[in-house]
């Protein structure tokens, strides 16, 4: 009975639905740490986007998107990064290509933009670089956005960036398309695999993440042409490593260094805190691995995965052939066909007490829980290399469309090489 | 690729230390 409870979660069946509770749990680390952020889902009860009113995204929807989103990354992992230049005046006309897609974009964080100071929701991801939000006036088209629009004409701190700046020319790396001039203007363009795209003028802004923490002169996209998946945000934190990425632009203050924690429930706040403050000493960690050259992912090497505490028959070369990478943007986990195969089996094989269901969109493996007030599940770790072992949260494993349809939260990707 | 997504990271405190190449993980990061 020790090692049951040792390698499995026993939770409480209706703990797997949203709480119904309009209220709001705020994360102690992000109110009590200086650099550090509040992170809401986007359509929860603690978004400033929702008005308190939790919303029910289309779940076939987000994993449609999601889908697309690992396509790109796919794409773009497997080809060279594109040089096309890209006009303010063409923009519309841009050829919908492989890039890095945002999917649905769950999570949100609440920067100050400009002087005077505006707040701005925006994505943070840390699958992409460039910083973007989007600006009046809207020479295009604009989607709609909660907060209003960032006019930098109202902002003394703004400056546009010259074309033939260094920044501009990080524009290839940052967003796989050179940057352009528009009367000696850096113009910045990034589009997405599902059509989604924001153009405008590469500019440097003061960013105020707190009353402490205030960044003068940081390079983002001033969106004056925007379409696509962001409707409500107004825009989206780059993390990742190019250097026009945000840890990048602001390395001095916080040596590259950030963490999150993104919350179980929409009721909650979880947190984005940048530089090394209240990192917990029980943190193990793992090589960021070069995936492919030029691209700016966080690489990891899985080495393996446990499942209720037996670790999965899978060769070491399964995982170590197409390697991997961690990306906040992404939803369900992906993993090589032939990982997946196993993990699948091991898990079904442990669940065999619960009826099974159909499965929806990329989830295949689904059990019907209506019966039951718990359900005990078997734990899944992560072992990467380095000797970091990540047992997953209760929370981690399941994606819960209803009671009767909860699926497990991981996907095989079409190919091993892939 | 293997992709590490966002539901099997909630809860989780997740280190980025790009200037120590390095990605951490603890349990329990929301509390």
């Amino acid at each position: 009975a020790q090692e049951r409870e040792t390698d499995s979660h026993t939770i409480q069946v209706s703990s797997l639905l949203p709480s119904s509770s309009s209220s709001c749990v705020l994360s102690p680390r992000a109110s009590t740490t200086k650099s550090s952020l509040h992170v809401t889902h986007r359509h929860g009860t603690c978004s400033r986007l929702n008005n308190g009113k939790a919303t029910s995204p289309d779940h076939v929807e987000i994993l449609r998107l999601d889908q697309a989103r690992v396509n790109s990354i796919h794409s773009k992992l497997s080809k060279k990064l594109a040089t096309d230049h890209v006009s303010e005046s063409k923009s519309t006309d841009l050829p919908a290509k492989d890039g890095s897609t945002l999917g649905s974009g769950n999570y949100i964080v609440t920067v100050g933009l400009g002087t005077p100071k505006n707040d701005l929701s925006l994505i943070f991801d840390t699958g992409s670089d460039l910083t973007w939000t989007q600006c009046q006036p809207c020479v295009r088209t604009c989607y709609d956005q909660k907060e209003p629009i960032f006019n930098p004409s109202k902002s003394t701190s703004y400056y546009n960036v010259s074309c033939s700046s260094a920044a501009c020319g990080s524009l290839s790396s940052a967003t796989g398309n050179a940057g352009s001039c528009s009367a000696s203007n850096c113009i910045y363009g990034i589009q997405y695999g599902d059509q989604s795209f924001s153009v405008g003028f590469l500019a440097k802004e003061k960013f105020t993440l707190t009353n402490s923490d205030v960044f003068d002169g940081v390079y983002f996209g001033c969106g004056e042409n925007n379409q696509g998946l962001f409707t409500g945000v107004a825009g989206l934190l780059g993390l990742g490593r190019d250097k026009l990425s945000f840890p990048s632009q602001t390395a001095t203050a916080y040596n590259k260094i950030f963490s999150y924690c993104l919350p179980s429930s929409a009721s909650y706040t979880g947190h984005l805190t940048f530089g090394s403050a209240g990192i917990s000493r029980s943190v193990k960690f793992t090589p960021i691995s070069t995936i492919t050259d030029g691209t700016s992912f966080y690489g990891l090497n899985i080495v393996a995965i446990t499942v209720g505490g037996q670790k999965l028959p899978i060769p070491s070369t399964v995982f170590s052939t197409p390697g991997a990478l961690i990306d906040s943007g992404t939803v369900i986990t992906r993993l090589p066909p032939k990982a997946y195969a196993a993990l699948r089996s091991s898990f079904k094989a442990k669940m065999s007490k619960y009826p099974t269901t159909s499965g929806v969109s990329i989830l295949d493996t689904c059990f019907d829980l209506s019966g039951f007030k718990t359900v005990t599940i078997p734990k899944v770790a992560f072992s990467f290399s380095g000797g970091a072992v990540v047992e997953l949260g209760s929370k981690g494993i399941f994606y819960v469309f209803k009671i009767s349809q909860v699926c497990l939260a991981f996907a095989g990707n079409s190919d091993d090489s892939n | 690729a293997a992709i590490f997504g966002n539901v099997q990271q909630q809860t989780l405190e997740v280190v980025y230390d790009g200037a120590g190449g390095r990605v951490g993980f603890a349990p329990n990061g929301c509390s």
